[in-house]
């Protein structure tokens, strides 16, 4: 609607949405092993969700932001003195297992769960 | 020297990074990238990039496995096999909860038979050296795959055979031919039974055998010290060995079974399926969409 657009409450959304968009949070990261060239050798799966992590640790940090005791000190120490240190990082705070079907070196075949291999949150820390 | 697991292209951006941190040699930027291409190798558990042949066949049993384990997240690909194989599914949850590798081995083909070995029994010797030293056995199953035959029975118990599973505990010495000679045989290896069953080659299924303690004895010691085990058929009426088309009920030989192709006979012939755990925080339980 071009008048909503126009208006200033349309601007005022449009300003939220672009900050919730640059805030910590989950990102879609499809990995193809055939991009990479391992599906000679990785029976299943043809590759996985990995996700990443990526955004702003703002202040006021909300509680889906899984700000450590560490992240909200260092966020009032940046507050303070942004000089002495950077805001907190967005990184994985939970990860998960991906199952493999893949012939080793010596071409016998493993079934292996591999731990820490797709993002399932992410947080400032 | 590269592994080649990271492609040309990512390989040639990775040195291009490499170099922000080192002085202008490109040994040096290699070494970086070589790092990185070693600790990818080290999570897979691998020494160098695997190179399968093309047509390398995936036993069956093996992609039914991935498919049990994922469970409510499968989702079918050209690479799997849609059917369900009798008689195969994961083990059970307890051993599933404490694993995260499973590992197939076939027999050394050329091993089966040793002298003086009665015609209905065959030997399956497992090569298991090539697995990981951080991963512990937590159990290991022996697969024998066996195909319904239809004979002429016209009574008794003609279509029960007996199978029985026998570890070799120790091999005659080398010279064994000329020390049995007294008695007009040779000597035979020294085993002990492992398990027995009666089956109905009337059915067509897989049967499985815990041979748990033989395998992780054998990945304890050198592979020299590893005798494999004994499999022998018996026809339970009469316990003599089973008879024309029977005989090939169980499938234990290659030689016995020429209409099956060498393609076919990848997922059909005798398999030790090993469950280990590596050390890291996962397991091979059968995964569980939560309900909303």
């Amino acid at each position: 609607n071009r008048d909503s657009s126009n208006s200033s409450s349309g601007r005022k959304n449009r300003r939220k949405k672009r900050k919730r968009r640059n805030v910590c949070q989950r990102h879609d990261l499809y990995v193809d092993f055939a991009e990479v060239d391992w599906t000679t050798w990785i029976v299943a799966p043809p590759g996985y969700d990995a996700y990443y992590c990526q955004g702003q640790c703002p202040f006021p940090m909300s509680d889906h932001l899984n700000a450590t005791n560490h992240a909200i000190v260092q966020t009032l120490v940046n507050a303070a003195n942004s000089a002495l240190t950077p805001k907190p990082c967005c990184v994985p705070t939970e990860l998960g297992g991906v199952p493999m079907l893949y012939l080793d070196d010596k071409s016998k075949v493993v079934l292996k769960n591999y731990p820490e291999m797709t993002v399932q949150a992410c947080g400032c820390r | 020297v590269s592994s080649g697991l990271v492609p040309k292209v990512g390989r040639n951006n990775l040195i291009r990074q490499a170099a922000k941190y080192t002085s202008d040699t490109r040994e040096e930027e290699d070494a970086i990238v070589n790092e990185y291409e070693k600790s990818l190798l080290n999570m897979f558990g691998l020494k160098r990039r695997p190179t399968p042949e093309k047509d390398f066949q995936v036993p069956r049993i093996m992609q039914h496995l991935y498919k049990a384990h994922m469970g409510d997240y499968y989702e079918p690909e050209p690479k799997i096999v849609t059917s369900w194989e009798t008689g195969f599914d994961l083990p059970h949850e307890d051993i599933a909860s404490r694993v995260n590798t499973a590992r197939s081995y076939h027999h050394e083909d050329n091993e089966e038979h040793y002298p003086g070995m009665p015609s209905n029994h065959i030997r399956l010797r497992f090569d298991i050296s090539t697995m990981p030293s951080e991963e512990v056995i937590g159990a290991a199953e022996l697969l024998l795959h066996r195909e319904a035959v239809w004979h002429h029975v016209t009574s008794g118990q003609g279509h029960m055979h007996r199978l029985n599973i026998y570890e070799i505990v120790k091999m005659p010495p080398d010279d064994g031919g000329r020390a049995g000679s007294r008695f007009g045989s040779r000597p035979q290896p020294i085993t002990r039974l492992l398990d027995t069953r009666l089956i109905d080659t009337r059915n067509t299924t897989w049967e499985r055998f815990d041979v748990s303690p033989a395998t992780l004895l054998w990945s304890r010691v050198a592979h020299k010290e590893n005798h494999g085990l004994v499999v022998e058929v018996v026809q339970e009426d009469e316990q003599i060995p089973p008879q024309g088309d029977a005989e090939r009920h169980v499938r234990l030989k290659r030689d016995m079974h020429h209409d099956v192709s060498d393609r076919e006979w990848v997922h059909l012939r005798p398999m030790l399926l090993t469950y280990s755990h590596d050390g890291k925080d996962t397991s091979l339980r059968r995964r569980k969409r939560s309900s909303r």
